[in-house]
């Protein structure tokens, strides 16, 4: 189960308050996953006590936006700390969908991603899995077909340590990558954090969504977590 | 494959905080949690200035536990201000509880609210196993022990006396700046390690 709060002593409006959490949630707790099951309590609440001596921030206020980039910022922060926590995970994997037609298709196609049992033993297991993810990606129940193009798609995985070539590309315009260095593509999934970018190159929305590889550690975990 | 474990506690926990002016957190163990972990926790807004403004997303699961029941009417029937209080406890989800379930969460906001001298002003969460009632002697007795400050070791205490599986309590603190220069802080607190795709609204 997901729960949690925002606390803060800025003076906001009720629909402003409203307004803010929805976006913020909408890109953050909505866009994480360590297993693919919805609890019957996850709840997120957020107060604002106004204890701050300042104007009501409304959604017509100057700071609105940047308020409201703010909270969306610190509850993604919030929410990763989620997945980094997900029972028996060893692996912080951001799942990048860019350059779609609709950000609603972007979070379909990145969540089904992240949702994938196939993907996250791989992750797990440290192999270069790319055809998982293309599965997951051409079964995602996006509205339409509008945002794939099989002949436009990009897979890649992209390390985030530093180090370089900090990108891996596995799938080129729809056509694998013969050539990919196995030797790097083992360094990269070796790290603890890393990204599998998804370049639909239909339109211009994009989604990030939050996940962790799948472990014998999480079987160990739920087998008997009632008893 | 064997990996070396991580150690997430000290990556991830902070050891300070600046946390948000006039509110204050308590957190007890009441003894739900078979280890005798904290498992019981209220967060309460002493700031009488102004009224309070909330929000809050909720679980599309068809089956909605009691408290998420009981904090939407709570929230709707206050019409998103005025809500002053959180009450969680970890341990019993209190979901898939029926009448009972409802009754026992409406109890647990009343004892805030007599507590905290609130009117109709407290939301409530619950994690834990489902389809389990809450021990209700328990949660009562903590609910009426429970002591409030407003240092970084009440928050962490907060934290922790939300979590279940987690490794970690989740505890993160910012100061922000407005344009006129006045600086706001804004203090998140979360827990969740499975059962873990949430699609809230």
């Amino acid at each position: 189960t997901l729960l949690g709060y925002l606390v803060t002593d800025l003076p906001i409006s009720s629909r402003g308050i409203k307004k803010i959490l929805s976006f913020a949630g909408e890109r953050s707790f909505n866009c994480i996953s360590v297993d693919g099951d919805m609890s019957t309590n996850d709840t997120i609440c957020m107060i604002a006590n106004g204890a701050v001596e300042t104007d009501v921030v409304d959604v017509d206020s100057p700071d609105f936006e940047d308020v409201c980039k703010n909270v969306t910022s610190f509850a993604q922060q919030l929410a990763q700390l989620v997945v980094r926590d997900g029972e028996g995970a060893t692996k912080f994997v951001t799942v990048r969908v860019t350059k779609s037609k609709t950000f609603e298709d972007a979070k379909i196609i990145a969540e089904t991603i992240s949702n994938s049992s196939l993907v996250k033993t791989a992750l797990y297991g440290e192999d270069a899995n790319w055809g998982r993810i293309l599965c997951a990606v051409g079964y995602s129940k996006t509205e339409n077909y509008d945002s794939l193009d099989e002949n436009k798609l990009n897979v890649k995985f992209v390390a985030t340590d530093g180090s370089t070539p900090s990108e891996l590309p596995l799938l080129i315009n729809g056509v694998p990558n013969l050539d990919v260095d196995e030797a790097r593509a083992s360094e990269i999934l070796a790290l603890n954090d890393l990204e599998i970018v998804v370049e639909l190159n239909t339109g211009e929305e994009e989604c990030n969504f939050w996940t962790c590889d799948l472990t014998h550690e999480y079987v160990t975990i739920n087998g008997d977590y009632r008893s | 494959k064997a990996k070396a474990p991580i150690d997430k506690y000290s990556l991830y926990v902070p050891k300070t905080g600046v946390f948000p002016k006039k509110f204050e957190v308590g957190s007890i163990a009441t003894g739900v949690k078979k280890n005798g972990n904290l498992d019981l926790g209220i967060i309460v807004n002493r700031n009488t200035s102004r009224k309070s403004t909330s929000s809050a997303v909720f679980t599309t699961n068809r089956f909605k536990a009691a408290p998420v029941l009981k904090s939407k009417e709570v929230l709707e029937s206050n019409n998103y201000e005025g809500v002053n209080a959180i009450v969680v406890n970890s341990g019993c989800a209190n979901s898939m509880t029926g009448e009972v379930g409802m009754r026992d969460a409406e109890k647990m906001c009343d004892l805030v609210n007599n507590k905290l001298h609130l009117d109709n002003q407290t939301l409530i969460m619950s994690t834990g196993v489902i389809g389990q009632k809450l021990q209700m002697e328990k949660i009562a007795n903590g609910i009426d022990k429970i002591k409030f400050g407003s240092g970084f070791e009440d928050w962490l205490n907060m934290a922790k006396s939300i979590c279940t599986t987690d490794t970690f309590p989740k505890l993160i603190s910012s100061q922000f700046k407005l344009q006129n220069g006045k600086v706001y802080t804004l203090t998140g607190i979360s827990k969740g390690a499975g059962m873990i795709c949430p699609n809230m609204a």
